[in-house]
């Protein structure tokens, strides 16, 4: 997170707002809500309190305008630009201007008011853009459900104000995992397309051959349908299609799209009900099969006939010596599989029936 | 070789973003001072948007400024 020069904030915590004007986009009461809504994100982590007048100058002026609306800080018609804010201060400090140039919503369509709202009135309130993409201050607009605020967001605001001396309990967002952070370990891994594609808490990280930085990106901007948490995932190169699993759900998808009749149950692989969850997956592109690792066990799926073979679940530990008998995630490449288990990467070797190399798991993100 | 619209269009994108969210000044500059300048602020932003920092307009770079924002600046002023 990051402040302003001098750590700009309103000296009581007592702050007054106003509704200049509306936007023909949505029914009054429902900007009135989604305003006082995107307040009560900040109210609910700190002594902040926010209180509505309807004449004079509030601390929080907010309006809506096109283009040059009267601040020397034109907007640019749709898209682009959405909206901006000022930080604390008298005058213009505080006030909080929408693009009405752009369509606003109160769901995921186009852009949704109460989650830009909640970003410019962090503005409003001290807090600068963060570089975490996960927060709510991050600089670029992305939809996403439930309490919008990061643990980011929540420690940048607290310094400025301190905690809600009454808060109620509220679950934030987890910070971006960091790459590069030694104990990293992965949620899944799957080949998309010739990319890599490793699963993180709601991000995945991109590996491309011709990209040498990762890109870190939430799960929910490229594939809104699926979950934010991913068990396992793997690609099927015949079908084109790469499967992710979260809880006792499945999904196909075809590049960035859903592929229809999903989600559909685990258990119409041939797992029995008792299995919950996938711990990772892979497939053997030389043989067309998918292991399915589940606890210290794993199944073996023939994609030929779209059954489960015969002879399974067989022990991890006995069948793959060396790795343990837990995995996270696993991949496939030339007869070599990389098995996942904490921070640690095991290299087994198909041909030689052995661990061939031990690495640290985010030795694939160039750490 | 004649510079293609697309790169233009790009560079306009490029140093409009750059004036108004990292403080890139606007107006002439000297000559060479100002690609020195402009590739100072592509490396500013692609750390703050942790991209790999090449100071070059790459795909992912012009990608991420095309993308809907806010209008405050990142650099904080």
């Amino acid at each position: 997170y990051n402040h302003f020069p001098r750590d700009l904030k309103w000296k009581t915590t007592n702050v007054t707002f106003r509704i200049l004007n509306y936007t023909p986009d949505l029914k009054k009461k429902v900007v009135d809500r989604a305003v006082r809504k995107a307040l009560n994100v900040w109210s609910k982590v700190t002594p902040l309190r926010f209180t509505k007048t309807f004449d004079g100058t509030a601390d929080i002026m907010i309006s809506f305008g096109t283009k040059e609306h009267g601040d020397f800080n034109p907007f640019d018609g749709p898209e682009g630009l959405l909206a901006h804010a000022y930080p604390p201060g008298i005058g213009i400090g505080g006030d909080t201007h929408f693009d009405e140039d752009e369509t606003w919503t109160e769901d995921y369509h186009a852009f949704n008011l109460f989650l830009v709202a909640a970003h410019e009135f962090g503005h409003a309130l001290g807090m600068a853009h963060s570089s975490d993409p996960g927060s709510l201050m991050y600089p670029v607009y992305s939809y996403a459900k439930g309490f919008p605020l990061s643990e980011d967001d929540i420690e940048g605001i607290q310094s400025l104000y301190g905690e809600n001396p009454d808060h109620e309990k509220f679950k934030p967002k987890p910070i971006a995992p960091e790459k590069c952070d030694p104990e990293l370990s992965f949620d899944a891994i799957t080949e998309l397309r010739g990319e890599t594609i490793i699963f993180k808490d709601r991000f995945y990280w991109r590996l491309h051959p011709n990209m040498p930085e990762p890109e870190q990106t939430l799960i929910k901007n490229t594939w809104p349908e699926i979950p934010n948490k991913v068990d396992a995932a793997y690609e099927n190169p015949e079908r084109d299609v790469v499967i992710i699993f979260s809880g006792i759900k499945m999904w196909a998808l075809n590049g960035y799209t859903l592929v229809d009749g999903y989600p559909k149950y685990i258990h119409k692989l041939g797992l029995p009900k008792t299995v919950r969850k996938i711990d990772a997956a892979v497939n053997i592109r030389d043989t067309g099969k998918t292991l399915l690792f589940v606890d210290e066990e794993y199944w073996s799926f023939d994609e030929q006939t779209g059954t489960m073979d015969t002879g399974y679940p067989r022990s991890i530990e006995d069948d793959f010596p060396g790795i343990g008998d837990e995995v996270d995630a696993a991949a496939y490449h030339y007869g070599y599989l990389n098995l996942y288990h904490e921070h640690t990467q095991f290299e087994y070797s198909y041909s030689a029936r052995k661990v061939v190399r031990i690495m640290r798991a985010n030795s694939i993100l160039n750490c | 070789k004649p510079i293609s619209t697309e790169e233009k269009d790009k560079a306009v994108l490029a140093k409009k973003y750059l004036q108004r969210f990292y403080g890139m000044p606007a107006g002439l500059q000297r000559p060479g001072k100002s690609s020195d300048l402009m590739q100072q602020k592509i490396r500013e932003m692609q750390e703050f948007f942790k991209l790999e920092v090449t100071g070059k307009l790459d795909d992912k770079t012009v990608e991420l400024m095309e993308m809907a924002r806010c209008g405050v600046p990142d650099v904080a002023e």
